[in-house]
């Protein structure tokens, strides 16, 4: 484990996003949760890039209305290029 | 709107469609005539046509499927995806494919067929995402779209006639000449002699040419150049850059216009960007820059700004002093506003509207001149 960080208990609303970032903004496969860093950098850079391109206020967070939108029924193609 | 990575389009207007199979959830008519009103929607504002088949292998082969169907993207139960679609292409591509674990209907009960088959085929066409939240082509699924009342959002149909033109004038119409997608039209001709960039850039050993709000992507392993949409990669960069330069020991790309500047490593713009030119130690009457490159070995980049240039100190991280000096002291033979520089090969290669000089730094001279499309295999 990280020396800088336990493990934080498991977060559903987390595990979702990153799936959902991984499926549609490229997030790294690697990016695991299990070795969450402190500043879980990539991971909040890619929540920006997702509500900037969905049109949600950018705070990168799993803020509620985030998660709301990242749970609506959807089209399986990614929002951007690889 | 935007379109897929290398900007895959049908190369021909008359496509043909197949429904494969169908779902239990309506009646086979239902479907036809679902699939049917999607494709008449593209073809009211493009010059394609749809010719269906109901054997053999048509361009876009249109399925109902559940969970892992053979193409590594299953579907997943009932809700979030509802259906994917493939970029123009022979065999899949083109393919439109729906998670029958879905309630399938004609009105807004359930996902509506039609809604989501017309989304689809934008893709099947060549459309990706649209970040417009009243475009067909935005990814979330709208379930209060007056059906009644549908219509193409200008976001799309802007898009499609980027990629196929518009309609040609019915015969009632006064024949007007039919205005090209900018593909065609001529504004983006790769080996138009007169062609010169905004920006260029390498880019993890690709080289990156900007121009208006596109950009043509050499491959190493592809003669080719690719052409995309910067939007396509970088939704949120702006179009028409004043220049662009990668600094390699950080994996990041440097994009610059008028005063404002990002850093995109790969598909991802940094956080807390844009940030101002000045940051970089410009004074205030500096409104834009020109052209930038960095030079790995020496780890120094170089800001051009009409006659002058600056360099700025990538170790110490700031601007030197006894910059600006002119160009012409320091580069001999490189005349004129210089639009975009690139290092490649020991050289430093100075575009200035449709003329490229290939300067050599240790001789201190320009030793080529070349037309500034030369990279794009013109």
């Amino acid at each position: 484990y990280p020396l800088n960080g336990a493990v934080k208990e498991e977060n559903p609303n987390m595990d979702f996003a990153q799936k959902y970032l991984k499926n549609y903004y490229n997030l790294a496969k690697d990016v695991n949760q299990v070795y969450r860093r402190k500043d879980n950098g990539p991971v909040v850079k890619k929540i920006q890039e997702m509500q900037k391109f969905l049109g949600l206020e950018v705070t990168g967070k799993l803020d509620s209305n985030t998660l709301e939108v990242i749970r609506k029924p959807r089209c399986g193609v990614p929002d951007v290029g690889q | 709107f935007s379109t897929f990575p290398g900007m895959p389009k049908w190369r021909k207007n008359h496509l043909t469609y197949r429904i494969v199979n169908y779902t239990q959830d309506l009646p086979r008519a239902a479907v036809d005539s679902a699939i049917k009103k999607a494709l008449k929607v593209w073809e009211g504002v493009t010059p394609l046509t749809f010719t269906r088949m109901l054997e053999g292998e048509a361009d876009i082969m249109i399925s109902f499927a559940v969970r892992e169907h053979g193409d590594f993207y299953p579907f997943d139960g009932p809700g979030n995806r509802l259906a994917h679609a493939y970029p123009p292409g022979p065999e899949f591509y083109g393919d439109v494919h729906f998670d029958d674990d879905e309630k399938w209907t004609e009105d807004a009960s359930g996902t509506n067929l039609f809604l989501v088959a017309a989304h689809e085929l934008g893709h099947s066409l060549g459309l990706f995402h649209s970040t417009d939240t009243k475009a067909l082509m935005y990814p979330l699924y709208n379930s209060f779209t007056d059906l009644t009342r549908f219509r193409l959002s200008q976001d799309d149909v802007d898009g499609i006639q980027f990629l196929y033109g518009p309609p040609p004038p019915s015969p009632a119409e006064p024949e007007v000449p039919a205005e090209s997608s900018p593909l065609e039209s001529g504004t983006l001709v790769k080996c138009d002699p007169a062609l010169s960039f905004d920006a260029v850039s390498t880019l993890r050993g690709e080289i990156l040419f900007f121009k208006n709000r596109y950009f043509w992507r050499k491959l190493h392993w592809k003669p080719q150049p690719e052409l995309n949409l910067i939007s396509t990669f970088w939704p949120s960069l702006p179009s028409d850059l004043d220049a662009a330069y990668e600094v390699i020991s950080k994996d990041a790309v440097f994009i610059f216009k008028g005063r404002k500047f990002w850093e995109v490593r790969g598909n991802d713009v940094q956080a807390g960007y844009p940030r101002s030119i000045h940051t970089l130690g410009f004074p205030a009457t500096i409104r834009k820059i020109d052209a930038a490159v960095s030079d790995k070995e020496k780890k120094k980049t170089y800001f051009f700004t009409e006659d002058k240039y600056w360099r700025f100190d990538e170790k110490s991280q700031s601007m030197e002093k006894g910059f600006p000096r002119f160009i012409a002291d320091d580069f001999p033979g490189v005349d004129g506003k210089v639009d975009a520089v690139l290092q490649a090969f020991g050289f430093f290669y100075f575009f200035s509207g449709s003329t490229q000089f290939e300067f050599d730094p240790n001789a201190r001279k320009v030793t080529h001149v070349l037309k500034s499309n030369s990279w794009l295999m013109c």
